[in-house]
């Protein structure tokens, strides 16, 4: 554990609960995409099955079960509990065209052919893209609320955080590992358009981002 | 191995 990976860790938890608390109090998920939601219930899921194979520690079984548990309560409020404010019409992101290459590359591309491993490349590949149908939505009604944002820039800094982890595992362990390395830059690269509208227009402006 | 070490991240 390093500090680039804790507070990885931290802006993980902090989005997360940015946007259950954002669809909680207001009660509305309007401007969600619950497609994006979905996909990342399913990374979690997808990803945590060791939970039952393996022990880490108590930090690393708390953290997966938190992070499972919120993903599915997001969810559950924006398809169950507040269902009328979700904007089906606007998130109209394709999520097969996403799920059928991720799918596939798990297959052709992992460290071991056994269910666990193929699971938990699947997962990582699906999560470096579960965000395009958010940024999709947005893209499509051209603005989002600044809370949106607010989750949006620490769902991305986790992952930027994460890289320089990496850098430090390689260099302090000789830790390298390829699969979520190169998904993990690949990721980050989606929210490079968006961190540049959010420090230009969100933090200088006020109020919503909206697109030109 | 990289498979196994992995496990210990998010």
């Amino acid at each position: 554990m390093n500090i680039f990976r804790l507070s990885g860790d931290v802006c993980h938890l902090v989005a997360i609960i940015i946007l259950f608390l954002k669809i909680w109090r207001s009660k509305s998920c309007a401007g969600i995409s619950g497609k994006s939601q979905l996909l990342f219930a399913l990374v979690f899921t997808t990803r945590y099955l060791d939970l039952f194979t393996a022990f880490i520690s108590i930090y690393n079984t708390v953290m997966k079960v938190v992070f499972l548990v919120l993903a599915y309560a997001t969810v559950s409020l924006i398809y169950f509990r507040f269902r009328k404010s979700y904007d089906s019409e606007s998130d109209s992101f394709r999520v097969e065209f996403l799920l059928v290459p991720v799918a596939g590359l798990s297959f052709l591309e992992n460290y071991s052919f056994t269910p666990l491993e193929i699971l938990w490349t699947f997962s990582i590949y699906l999560e470096s893209v579960a965000i395009l149908p958010q940024l999709f939505m947005i893209t499509k009604t051209g603005e989002a609320e600044s809370i949106t944002t607010h989750y949006l820039f620490f769902l991305g800094l986790y992952r930027t955080l994460y890289l320089a982890n990496w850098v430090w595992r390689y260099h302090e362990e000789g830790f390298f590992d390829q699969i979520a390395v190169v998904s993990g830059v690949v990721q980050t690269i989606f929210y490079c358009d968006f961190f540049y509208l959010y420090f230009t227009r969100v933090l200088r402006g006020s109020g919503k981002m909206t697109l030109p | 191995s990289t498979a196994e070490n992995h496990k210990d991240e998010l």
